[in-house]
């Protein structure tokens, strides 16, 4: 895809670099000369200049690309740029907020997703934390979701004599062993020391079973 | 758990406050007496004071806590106060880093874990943008991992008869619905306009059935 990220704070500049390893053309802004060379070898293409000027944003090609994402933390010129970007009819906007606020602001305005980063990783560290073995989680829904827990405690025993469906309530969706994934196994089939399962249930009950293994 | 969170910025506050809501006994400190006194009300309880004095952190009782994370930018600061709680024999360090190079020297002075939310957080939505209306994307192998797909185009179909396991080699984990989880649903279940798919393949596949049901 034809991707713009304005702003090269931490979040924008390793933005573009990993969409650039993923095959994507990204022309970031950025009103600081210095970021804005340092990058250059890494992406199709990076320019100076300010990116809450509309003027701006036509030059450097900003109504073809199909996403843009706005990095910056100031509300101001996140959100000017925000609905410049939505008024040359980009059809995907993403934004980057720095408080709930500014995440408020940029949904009225029109940003198609709100990323808070240092909050979004702060939940998903607290909820690992409360889980302080399994080794991720996945919310799908409030206090439900997935975690990958290791499965040594659990060594040499079937799925169907652990129960973690009748204990915690939880499923066993499937077994990581390597690198291969054993899909919705069997209840017949026996756990192996390096196993980790990919278990879906409540997280209070994930955080139970990581404790119970330990 | 009794946890210790130094510095208070965007992430360090957010990771106080949900720490405090999964059940946790959380201490911050901040030299910033404002930013103390907002989250105050919030947390166990929040000092104001220079955390890279060992005597500071000693009487705010470092050393009786189970987990301390250290959360600020400055790589100086951070790589003082994590080599002191591992001094204080603090069982479990985590720390902030803001740049590579700051990550390598966190773990050559003894942080259990390196967290850069905005690098993490950029490469967590450069791979969701790989499959653009894929809400979220959780790796389980390097290609290999469970995406969240709007199930819209799918309306009213079985999953036998989407047959997403002949055509994409990739299986239906769960059918997110409301507020529910359908886990491990039968090929003969039917799919409603505003079900989420929890699937399961690799990911180049998964980005392609996002695709075909756009
Ligand atoms: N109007 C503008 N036009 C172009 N670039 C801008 C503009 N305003 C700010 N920037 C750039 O945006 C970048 C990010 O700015 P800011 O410091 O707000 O980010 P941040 O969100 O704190 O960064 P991080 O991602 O590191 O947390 C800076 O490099 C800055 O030069
Ligand atoms: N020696 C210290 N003792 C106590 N607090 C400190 C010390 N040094 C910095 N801080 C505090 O750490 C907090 C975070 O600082 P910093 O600006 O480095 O964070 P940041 O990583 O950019 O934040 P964010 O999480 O918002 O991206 C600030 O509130 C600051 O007052």
């Amino acid at each position: 895809m034809h991707i713009l990220v304005a702003g090269l704070g931490r979040f924008g500049r390793n933005l573009a670099i990993n969409l650039t390893r993923l095959g994507h053309d990204v022309i970031a802004i950025d009103q600081d000369q210095g970021e804005v060379q340092d990058i250059a070898p890494d992406i199709e293409s990076a320019v100076t200049g300010d990116a809450t000027d509309e003027d701006v944003l036509l030059e450097i090609g900003a109504p073809d690309v199909q996403l843009a994402i706005v990095a910056m933390a100031e509300v101001e010129a996140s959100v000017l740029i925000t609905t410049h970007l939505k008024n040359l009819k980009v059809p995907m906007v993403f934004a980057k907020a720095s408080s709930d606020v500014h995440r408020t602001i940029l949904e009225r305005v029109g940003a198609d997703r709100v990323i808070f980063p240092e909050q979004e990783m702060a939940v998903r560290l607290a909820q690992s934390v409360e889980a302080p073995r399994a080794m991720d989680y996945f919310e799908l829904l409030p206090h439900l979701g997935i975690a990958q827990i290791p499965a040594a405690a659990y060594a040499g025993r079937t799925l169907a004599s652990m129960d973690l469906r009748g204990r915690y309530n939880a499923a066993v969706l499937a077994i990581k062993r390597g690198n291969e994934l054993v899909v919705m196994p069997e209840l017949t089939d026996r756990v192996q020391d390096d196993d980790v399962l990919v278990v879906v249930g409540r997280d209070d009950q994930l955080a139970e079973i990581v404790d119970a293994s330990a």
